[in-house]
Order: C-alpha cells, then sequence, then structure tokens
C-alpha cells in the first residue's frame, strides 16, 4: 500500500 | 513503497461493472500520487441508502505561495466508474478548517467542470487531479488552525 504524507495546510486566513 | 498489486484492486472492486478499467485507472493513479491509497467503505448517499464503495483516501501536494502543502482529500468512485465521475472531498483534519468556494462547499465536496463534463476515456483520475491541484494552488480549499504547521520550502 502507498505511504500517507502527513496532511498540511497553510496558516489560517484572515 | 510499493502499489497495492492489481489482483487485490480486482478482489476489492468485484462488484464494479467496469472492473478491469476502473482497475487500470486506480492504478494510474496510485502509481503518480503516492500518498493516495484505495479504501474501501461505506459511502452515505443523501436518500439515506448506504453502499460499500471505493475511495482514494490521502493527500494531494499543492504548490500555495511558495511552498508545499499536503491536502487531505477522498475521492470516491461509483460501481459504474469510470464512466461517471468521482464524489470528492476535502477532508480536513482536526486542526484545519475548510475556505468555502464556488469550488468547495462546507462539507468540503468539491466541484469543478471536469466533474461536471466527465466523459470516460476523454477524462480520468490522474486529469481531475492535475485541474484539482491547479485549482487548489490558486484557491486554497483549507486552512491551518495551528500555528505549528512547517510548510516544506520548493
Amino acid at each position: 500500500l502507498n505511504g500517507g504524507a502527513v496532511p498540511s495546510a497553510p496558516p489560517t486566513y484572515t | 513503497m510499493a502499489a497495492v498489486e492489481e489482483r487485490t484492486l480486482k478482489k476489492m472492486l468485484k462488484q464494479y461493472r467496469h472492473r478491469d478499467l476502473a482497475v487500470r485507472e486506480i492504478t494510474d493513479t496510485i502509481l503518480n500520487y503516492k500518498d493516495l491509497r484505495p479504501v474501501m467503505d461505506a459511502y452515505n448517499f443523501l436518500d439515506g441508502s448506504s453502499r460499500d464503495l471505493m475511495s482514494l483516501a490521502g493527500t494531494v501536494p499543492v504548490c500555495y505561495r511558495g511552498s508545499v502543502y499536503n491536502i487531505p482529500v477522498c475521492l470516491w468512485l461509483l460501481d459504474t466508474y469510470p464512466y461517471n465521475p468521482p464524489i470528492c472531498f476535502v477532508k480536513p483534519t482536526s486542526k484545519m478548517i475548510i475556505k468555502t468556494s464556488r469550488h468547495v462547499d462546507s462539507n468540503g465536496k468539491i466541484y469543478l467542470p471536469y466533474l461536471h463534463e466527465w466523459t470516460f476515456p476523454r477524462s480520468g483520475l490522474c486529469g481531475f487531479i492535475q485541474v484539482m491541484t491547479g485549482v487548489f494552488a490558486e484557491e486554497m480549499p483549507v486552512f491551518s488552525t495551528s500555528a505549528t504547521h512547517r510548510p516544506s520550502l520548493l
């Protein structure tokens, strides 16, 4: 099975 | 990391009407997107019914303002796949919030012309993911509520 990268997202928008 | 074997996928997709085509599409997709994996799970339809369907769950890389983020998504495949488009969601973690737009609603459901205009074999999962990540690069669908994020620089 494929591995999984850690989910990430840019900092909270304002 | 080795991709899931074709015969395993065939077993998982035994109820799919176009199994060989679906297996080919999924194999191609998970080879190109190493952080997506095939999972069978119950999909709940709007009418209250539920069905075991395959989803490709994991993350896709999106470049946003000079950094690459691993955006969590889940792409559900109907048993008529690839003749019908996938049903696609952004899946924010507990440390993310959805930013709704004309392409993503508050449930994370993804709306793109590529899905509305889906015609197999002209349309496919890899083509869709390319379009989706391109749109997300312009309109990020999730933002982190945590201050400790560590984006990887390009």
